[in-house]
This record gives structure tokens, sequence and C-alpha cells, in this order.
């Protein structure tokens, strides 16, 4: 079994190794891939030995036989169609990242519950009503939600997801929300990345 | 000197810890905290043993000590002063978002280059010009710039931010930015979080 703190560096690997790729680098050490990762070397080696890969001694790790093991680990070799509730600001932002779809992640349904945003017409969707996501989430097999509604809805947004059978939920809401445990369920916060920088912030002004 | 996978922890255990303060929670043993942030009990003491904080056998860490180390640790005990650059649906949805001022981070300035979008207010500021970066970044003492512009013009706002003497970046544009060595910055990437959804979703299905 897969540690989840592990789980979590994965995407993070990942996106370098793109990189990588793409400079048409071939072999890349567990030093560099954690310098760019901001870990350990040994974090790295022993992250990547839960997917049975262990790396060259002096050599270091195929950089496309890593991409091809991470992909199918956390399951992007196959598409996912997502949904978002809640097409305010942050709504129309997250329908129109391209970032989602090259890596398999399809907004294939936009819901919000105010009337004069249904019918609104925006990355190549509709926006429909909230009433009608569970016939959607089963129509489209919607595996993952995205929850951008203020936080006195998210709750309630929350519960039609998990009633209509979606089982993954990433929720920007500020608020704590209660799912059952056969649900997967992540909530971003942005100002943790700003927290991480306060840090080497207050550092520097203070040498 | 702290590692910076154990910066990047500080926040998500802060999260948890305000959340048990509010439920008046006065201690708090390392396993709890690693069941809430995702990592294990061992990570948790030697991450918080960096702030020279211990814990007691069987009772735990105190809650309200623990707080005050990590603000202190992390710079939240002033107010950061940041600047958005690019008010389109995700400019607007950073500006509003009330989870920056309630940490100590204050959108203070918010700059466009279409000059449709200068001169329109919100969140209680009025859209500037890219041009008047320079000027509000040194009366204001704006420290953290965020670049929420498309990808094509993030390295020429990353490098007036700089010039600016702005130290702190974080980016959400899908372009790799150089900055210098003295300029920390952090990219998201909100795919990551579908991608660590997408790996419990696998297993899901494959069970
Ligand atoms: N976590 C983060 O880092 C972060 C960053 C920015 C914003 N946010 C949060 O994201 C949310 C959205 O922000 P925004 O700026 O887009 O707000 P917004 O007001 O522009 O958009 C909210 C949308 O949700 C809709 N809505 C309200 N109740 C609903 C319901 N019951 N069902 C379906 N739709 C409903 C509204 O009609 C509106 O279109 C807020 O909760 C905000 O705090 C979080
Ligand atoms: N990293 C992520 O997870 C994530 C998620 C959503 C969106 N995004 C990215 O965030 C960015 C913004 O997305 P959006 O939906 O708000 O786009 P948008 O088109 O609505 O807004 C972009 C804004 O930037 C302004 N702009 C363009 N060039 C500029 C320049 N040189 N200086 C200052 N302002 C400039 C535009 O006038 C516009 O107001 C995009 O790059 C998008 O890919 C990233």
């Amino acid at each position: 079994r897969i540690p989840d703190a592990t789980v979590a560096r994965l995407p993070v690997y990942l996106r370098s190794l793109v990189e990588m790729a793409e400079a048409n680098t071939s072999t890349v050490s567990s030093e560099r891939l954690a310098d760019l990762a901001g870990v350990n070397a040994a974090q790295v080696r022993k992250d990547l030995s839960y997917l049975g890969s262990y790396g060259t001694r002096g050599v270091g790790y195929d950089v496309e036989f890593l991409l091809f093991q991470i992909r199918r680990e956390l399951g992007l070799t196959q598409d996912w169609p997502v949904a978002i509730v809640g097409i305010g600001n942050l709504g129309h932002a997250l329908a129109n990242y391209r970032g989602f779809s090259t890596r398999g992640f399809h907004i294939v349904a936009l819901f919000d519950a105010d009337p004069a945003k249904v019918g609104e017409k925006l990355a190549g969707l509709t926006v429909r009503p909230l009433t009608d996501l569970p016939l959607v989430a089963a129509s489209d097999g919607i595996a993952m939600g995205i929850i951008a509604t203020p936080a006195a809805s998210a709750q309630e947004v929350a519960d039609v997801l998990v009633e209509a059978g979606v089982t993954s939920i990433l929720n920007f809401a500020p608020a704590v929300l209660t799912v059952p445990a056969s649900v997967s369920m992540r909530k971003v916060d942005l100002s943790i990345e700003l927290q991480i920088l306060s840090f080497y912030q207050q550092r520097r002004s203070g040498e």
C-alpha cells in the first residue's frame, strides 16, 4: 500500500518529468528530482520504490519509463469526466483552465443554483441548474466534482454530489464538509501557498 | 535549517490546529495530527522538533502553544501586503477570497494590462495599469505578487514584479518562469489535486 504522502508527491514528480521529457532529457538522478520537488533524494528513492522503480546506480532513472509508471499508478491513462458546481469567478477560471484536460480531466458539466447563470455558455458547455446534476452524473459517468460555491452552500452541494454517485470531491469553499468514508475529498486553500512563501520571505528580512 | 518539505507541511498542520482550537481541544497527539495531514506520526514529531516542540508522552502537544510556534515560524505574526496581476476570472476570485486576509495576507493592489479592466472596482480596490506597479510596490511595501495572467505574458509580469522589488511570487499561469535566486516562487497547478483524487478513484474501481 502506498502512503498518502507518497501519493501526494507523485504528481509533483510527474510535472518535472514532463518538463524534462519535453527538453529531451532521457535520464534523471534522484538528487535532481528531489531538488525540483523540494524533498530530499532518499525520499524520492523511497517513493519511487513503491512503484517498483529502483534506478541504476550512477545513471539514475529513465525519464520515459518513470512517466509511464507514475501516470499508470495515478490513473492518468484514462479520461475522467468532471463536473464543476458554482460558476462564479472561480468556476469560470476552472472551466477554462486547459491544465485539466491535458492530463485527462475533462470538464463535462457546469451547475449553478442561480437562475441568472443557468443557460450561460462557457468552455463549450451550458450552465445547468443544480437539480439536473443527478441525471447528468449518471448519464455522463461523472466521477469527480469540484465545489466552487460560497461556504454556506458547500455541504448541501457535497450531499447532492454524493447522492448522485460522485466519489471524488475537490472543495474550494472555506467550510469543513463531511462525506461518507467511501468518498475521497480534498480541500484547496491557496493561502497555504502564501504561508510557505511567507516563511522564506521572513527569513530573508531576518538575515 | 528547516527542510523545504517540513516548511510545506507546517501550514497544513496549522489548518487542523485552528479547527481544533475553535472546537476547544487543548491537546493533540502526533497520531491525530498525522491523520489529519495525511502523513505518518513519526514525520509529525520530526517536523515539530525543528520548532523545538517535543510534546509530552501520553499527553501530546499543547494546541495553543503549537499554533503560536507555527505562526511565528511561518511569519504569520505580521501583515503581508500582496498584489495580484491579471484581473480576469481567477484574479477576481482571488481578490475576493477572505481566506487570505484572515491569515494576514492583505490584497492591497490589483493590476491589469487591459485598458478596459483598468478603473474597475472590486474588493474595495481599483484595478490599476501594470505601469503603476513599480510605484505602488515601493509606496505600499508590496512583498508578494500573484500572477493570474495568461501564460504568454507571465514571464514579462514576473520581470516587472522582480524589478519592482517584489521577492515572493505565486504563479498560476501554465508557464515555466525564471526569476533570480533571491526571489522565492511557487507555482500552483490545481490539476495536481485532481491527480491525487484520481489515484484513489482508480483504486476504488479496481477493487
Ligand atoms: N480555497 C481557495 O483557495 C479559494 C480561492 C478563491 C476562492 N475560494 C472560494 O471559492 C468559492 C467561489 O468563489 P467565487 O469568487 O467564484 O465566488 P462567486 O460568488 O463569484 O461564485 C459562487 C457561485 O456559486 C453559486 N452558488 C451559490 N450557491 C449555490 C448552490 N447551492 N449550488 C450551486 N451553486 C451555487 C453562485 O450562484 C455563484 O455563481 C468561495 O467559497 C470562495 O471563498 C477559495
Ligand atoms: N494553475 C492552475 O491551477 C490554474 C487554474 C485556473 C486558471 N489558471 C491560469 O490562470 C490564468 C488566468 O486565468 P483566467 O481564467 O482568469 O483568465 P482570464 O483571461 O479571465 O484573465 C487573464 C487576465 O490577465 C490580463 N492580462 C493579460 N496580459 C497581461 C499582462 N501582460 N499584464 C497584466 N495583465 C494581463 C488580462 O487582461 C485578463 O484580465 C491563466 O493563465 C490560466 O491558465 C491556472
